[in-house]
């Protein structure tokens, strides 16, 4: 599985449709304080299932969604997808057979909230068990945000202990 | 169980011990189980960079920590490595040596996985393909733009 | 007392007021008390950078929180200015133009006092007056010598 | 009272004597990750009746003695000294009438310990007096260390009130 594009819509400060395509193996993301290029590292958290409004910076879940700037009103949903090449086929499970592997996200702010495989509805677990295997997940090693190597290096030996398990 | 947890341990390790001297340009660095109780022992971090005397990551220099924790991390990461790695500003206390052996081993690790590395540093964006820069223009609405090396600097001064 | 506090609380609050938009080059920021028990009442940090909405300095991007910390340091320090201040790489997490704006600061402050900065920024760097290099040729011994900016750079690198 | 000069000898990776010069207003140190730049502000902070072992990245009180590297031989006895310029005669109390005021601090590993005010023997209680209303000490904002930032940052509303406190 290769990541081909991330879409964000209305989650954080990405209040438009972007479409986010990754231009090589090595690719850097730049610009000033603030200007949201940590938002995009927790789209991505958010989508793969991440279920802790505090890891991603907010009170509570819908403080993902954008609400609001100087220039534009809040608005009312939140959707980011990741659209995987799957053309080496090494997905597993019931996907494996497609070239193309999307999971989406959207939240409401009346609480509706949904994950799609495909455009299929599914549940977190489907997710999860999409990603079995592949080193993906909310507790995996593949999103390393600001602040984790702070906390690596203030962790009590408990805490470096369930850094090990959760890698297991 | 106490087998797999233990394969765990050591397979990060291992990838930990190798990762260090690479980042720091020389020196070792090991876990240690803190007891015999593989269920539940604590994990100490110790670490010597070059020409200094071993000792638990706590005692490091603030960099000299960072970069014990980016070795683990990368560790953990080549335990089950996705198709992508996500890296936010883990480079802020690097200095210059330091941030140009990092880079050589983002390019090592680019080989099997897309990386993805949000940063400040000059040094970092020049060793990257290509760069996509976030902008403000409007009030807080994000917008994702294409850019090269030279345009970055000018960006990062917004 | 409580009149001390409250006097002590209202002259840092007019300084952090005054060093928030300096640092940011805009907007503005606050400090409030949760109740109105002098005695005990904790302390709320609100910054709205420019173009921002107001907010709790939690919900700040990485250099934005730093920055509105720096600001209130600042303001700390203001109420009794010792003869000198010394920071350690506070700029480590800040974009170029923050960065600027910092130095700007640090160098008004250092009409009425000595400041000592610690940095691995080249922009800090450019704006000191003189530079003290440390180095360690022989391992684990720290020497200090004085460098130039161009040698500062190499300096880093080690 | 202006900092003409700070004297370092045997704190931390200081193993010899260093005679710091500040060349200036605005002074900026530079050097290598791990080649003692933070050891500085750990010495001035010490120098100035730092009691707190944590907060000078101890376990203890003398693990602020050189204690070896692979080229030298632990030593016995850290010291460090700060020499003001007093000509403006502002500091207050019994030494207002030197030009110039010497703050030693003195620690060897046998746990002999001494401040020394112009080579007097004093006591941290006269060092914190000489520095009372200059803005000097141990708890001021007169050095900002690496952390500081984060922990303004992570701070609750109680520790806020503890850092207003400080400064009053
Ligand atoms: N739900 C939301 N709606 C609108 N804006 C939001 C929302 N959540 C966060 N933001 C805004 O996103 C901005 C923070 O973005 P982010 O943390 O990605 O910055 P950054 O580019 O990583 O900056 P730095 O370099 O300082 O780390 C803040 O200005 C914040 O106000
Ligand atoms: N008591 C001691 N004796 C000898 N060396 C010591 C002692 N205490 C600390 N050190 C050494 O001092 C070094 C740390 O120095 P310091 O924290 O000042 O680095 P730094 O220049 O601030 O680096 P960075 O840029 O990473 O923050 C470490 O290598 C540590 O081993
Ligand atoms: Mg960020
Ligand atoms: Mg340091």
């Amino acid at each position: 599985m290769r990541l081909k594009k991330i879409l964000i819509a209305g989650f954080k400060s990405f209040v438009d449709s972007t479409d986010i395509r990754l231009p090589g193996n090595l690719v850097g993301v730049v610009g000033p304080n603030g200007c949201g290029k940590s938002n995009v590292i927790d789209a991505v958290r958010w989508v793969m299932g991440e279920t802790s409004a505090k890891l991603l910076r907010g009170d509570s879940m819908s403080d993902v969604i954008f609400n609001g700037s100087t220039s534009r009103k809040p608005i009312s949903k939140a959707s980011v997808e990741l659209v995987f090449d799957n053309s080496a086929g090494k997905s597993p499970g019931k996907f494996a057979r497609f070239s193309e592997i999307s999971v989406k996200r959207i939240l409401t702010r009346d609480g509706a909230s949904d994950y799609l495989i495909n455009n299929i509805k599914s549940r977190r677990k489907d997710v999860l068990d999409l990603f079995r295997g592949t080193g993906l997940g909310p507790r995996s090693y593949s999103v390393i945000e600001q602040g984790m190597v702070s906390r690596i290096v203030e962790a009590k030996p408990e805490e470096i202990r369930s850094f090990i398990e959760d890698a297991a | 169980s106490r087998t797999r947890f233990k394969e765990t341990f050591d397979k990060i390790n291992a990838g930990f011990n190798r990762f260090f001297p690479e980042l720091f340009g020389g020196g070792k660095a090991e876990l240690f189980l803190i007891t015999d109780d593989l269920l539940t022992a604590g994990i100490t971090v110790m670490a010597r960079p070059p020409g200094k005397r071993n000792s638990h990551i706590h005692l490091l220099s603030g960099g000299e920590k960072a970069l014990t924790a980016v070795a683990l991390l990368f560790a953990l990461f080549e335990l089950n490595p996705a198709p992508f790695c996500m890296l936010d500003e883990v480079d802020a206390p690097l200095d210059d040596a330091n941030v140009s052996r990092y880079c050589e081993t983002l390019k090592r690790l680019a080989n099997n996985s897309q990386l993805i590395v949000v940063t400040h540093n000059k040094i970092t964006m020049e060793s990257m393909d290509r760069l996509l820069g976030v902008t403000m223009e409007e009030s807080g609405v994000s917008r994702i733009v294409s850019v090269d090396v030279g345009q970055a600097v000018e960006m990062a001064v917004s």
